[in-house]
This record gives C-alpha cells, structure tokens and sequence, in this order.
C-alpha cells in the first residue's frame, strides 16, 4: 500500500497572469510527482497540489523564489488517510 | 454487514463489498420500485451494477446520475448510497419525488469506476483514474477524458502517466463504454447528471469549446436555482457555467458527450471540501453533503420532468 508519510497539500492561490503562468509550468515537472488535486484554473482560484516529501523543498523554493505565496492547506497526507481508516473501522465495528 | 438499509451506516465511507451489500439490500426490501442491473464488467472484471428506480412502464423518459467515476473521490460514492436510500424512503410522501417517478425512471450508479475504487482502499488512496492497461509504463485513463466529445483534444493529456490521460481512443476504458452502450440502447434519457468532487461546482457543457451550448440559456437558468436550492441548506457557496468557462477546456468529458448525444439536461457536479481537506472530506461531512446535493439534483430532475422533449 502507498502510503503518503510526509507529503503535505500546498493551497497556491495565482494573482497575476505571470503566477497563473508559472504554477502551469509546474504541471510539466513530472520529476517533482505533483498531484494536482485542483488544477490551475483562473486568476484568484486555489489551486491545490499534493507535494511528496523529496518534492517539498524544492517546490517551496520555486515559489518563493518566483514570489508566489502559498499556504499548507494539508500537513500531512498520511495522517488524514490514518484518519479515515480508523473511521471506516470504527464504523464496522 | 447490517441486516437492512435502516441499519447501515450512511455517515462512514465503505468499500466495494459492503457497497453492493447495500445494492442488493435495497432491490430486496424494495423489490416494487428498485431493480439491478448490471450494464458491463470493468477492466478486471467487475459486474458494473446499475440501481433502477421504477413505478413501471417500458422504456420511460430517464434520469441517469452516476458516482465515483474518479475514484478516490470517494465522498461521491457515499452520496450515492445515501441518494438510493432517499430515492426509496421519498417515492411515495415527496410528491415533488413521486411526481417525477410517475413521469420518468432514475438510473444509478454509484461505483462507476470499481477497480479504481477497490485500489484507492487497498494499494493507492489517492488513485483517480481506471486501471486498464494500455501502456507499458503506467496503468490507468481519466475515464472523464474517454469520451467522443472532442476526444484527444487539448484539455486532456496523451502521456499514459498523466492523471488526464485521454487513453487510446474514445471508449477504449469499458466502464466508459458500457454507460455508452447503455444510453445509446435506452435511448429515453432526457437528463445525465455525473458526480465528481471537489470544487463547489455545477457545470453543464461544453468542455471542449468556447462554442455556447443551443441550450445555455436554460441550463444556466436550471443551474442557478439548484445552486440556490443547494445553498439554502447550509451556505455551501458553489460557482455555475459551463465547464470551459468556469474551471478550464476539458475534452473527451462525460456531459459533452451526453449532450451531443441530445440528452439536454447534462450536467456534471463538484461536490465539496468546505473545510481544506480535499479528496480527504471526513465521514462527518458526507451526510450534510448528500442532502445538500439533493435539493440541487430535485430541482435539476423536476425541470426534466416539466419539461418533456
């Protein structure tokens, strides 16, 4: 089973063309694994992309780099799916 | 597993198994108004089961509403139960309800994409796609991407390891091609209505073209009052248009091909995450997300049954 330890969801919100531009660049970089769970879509609309672990740093520093601010909008995937399971358990039981 | 649809549990997610439990569950208690169908087999062999709502006839006007065709989307499964469940508990004291099964039948599917949904609970929770093989270095097509409506176009993707890979060619996932076949044989479906999640949307076509629908008019005007019934319930603000207008060009997708095939009343829903967790919604949330769906798809099937065509 795949498991999600450490990957976190960034919430990256483009303001200006050139932001929008390059968060859909980041859709081409498959060696980073990015999982888009809300592709980019328009100025003002979240874009939410699940981060593996070995991806985190650099992505980070991309968008800092490019001055693109994001937020954490899942700090661990892991912990959530752990979450779920115990619920589905519990629901058996 | 319970001893009847009373019983279950509508508040936690399931797997397959206990999901066509619940299928068969429900066409038992029910036999008067529910029947199974089973419309294919998927890639690796799953019986591709249908619920149909009926109060008799032969070949009635219909409304098709299918669940988890992305299947980690997995609040929309859950829903899909829980629509069952009300369709059955509501056929006779809703008379909005009774009145539109005296008029149409309702098809289901709530686990539209089962190898996908019996990988996402035991290999890969984040799996989107189908698991067909036609690549050597990665498994699966977008099964929202497969369809003959601008098939292979930008707005899907021809690399295999993309979660929008297009596939081969239209139709070339069979759980695709089954509700192809099954609504090409109807031929009665007057409204279609897929389930995603999540996004907070309700889009009607097209996805491959800025070209307005004939009937944008009115299935903008459909949409604003289901949204506005869906947010009544309990303020989930959702965004309306078509899907190129409102999210981004999107081929090969499920509503654009219904609506070219004449089915008028196509629309694709974006279920919620109110509360930033994405695909991961909590169990808490799938009940008030069931019901406030439902006052949306009431108002989507009472215009169809209004207004025959």
């Amino acid at each position: 089973t795949e498991t999600f330890v450490g990957h976190q969801v960034l919430r990256v919100v483009p303001t200006t063309d050139e932001e929008l531009q390059k968060v859909q660049e980041l859709q081409d970089l498959e060696n980073l694994q990015l999982d888009f769970w809300v592709a980019p879509h328009g100025l003002g609309k979240p874009v939410d992309i699940r981060v593996p672990f070995a991806s985190l740093q650099p992505l980070k520093v991309h968008l800092e780099s490019n001055g693109i601010s994001y937020s954490i909008m899942i700090e661990d995937v892991q912990t959530l799916v752990d979450h779920e399971k115990m619920e589905m358990l519990r629901g058996r039981r | 597993l319970p001893l009847s649809t009373d019983a279950f549990d509508y508040s936690t997610y399931h797997n397959l198994d206990e999901i066509n439990a619940f299928i068969d569950l429900l066409v038992a208690e029910n036999s008067n108004l529910v029947s199974k169908l089973e419309i294919g087999r998927s890639t690796e062999n799953r019986p591709l089961y249908v619920l149909k709502f009926s109060k008799g006839g032969t070949n009635r006007p219909a409304i098709w509403i299918d669940t988890g065709i992305h299947s980690r989307e997995w609040v929309t499964q859950a829903s899909g139960v829980w629509f069952a469940k009300k369709i059955v508990q509501d056929h006779e004291n809703n008379e909005g309800l009774a009145s539109i099964l005296d008029k149409m039948d309702i098809f289901l599917e709530i686990v539209t994409n089962p190898d996908g949904f019996v990988f996402t609970h035991t290999q890969n929770r984040m799996w989107r796609k189908t698991r067909s093989k036609h690549s050597s270095i990665c498994v699966g097509v977008d099964p929202n991407r497969n369809w003959d409506a601008g098939f292979g176009a930008s707005g899907a993707s021809s690399n295999p390891c993309s979660e929008t890979y297009h596939g081969p060619y239209p139709n070339s996932e069979p759980e695709v091609k089954a509700i192809v076949d099954f609504v090409k044989s109807h031929g009665n479906i007057k409204a279609f209505i897929s389930i995603h999640s999540y996004s907070q949307l309700l889009l009607y076509p097209y996805g491959y073209t800025t070209t307005p629908v004939p009937d944008q008019k009115e299935l903008h005007e459909i949409s604003e009052r289901a949204v506005a019934a869906l947010t009544s319930l309990y303020g989930t603000k959702y965004e309306y248009g078509s899907i190129i207008t409102t999210i981004y060009k999107a081929s090969g997708a499920t509503v654009d091909w219904t609506y070219d095939q004449g089915i008028k009343y196509s629309f694709t829903f974006e279920l919620r995450d109110t509360g930033r967790y994405g695909f991961l919604l909590p169990a808490k949330q799938i009940i008030p997300t069931a019901e406030e769906t439902w006052e949306a798809l009431m108002v989507i099937m009472q215009h169809a049954a209004d207004h025959p065509y």
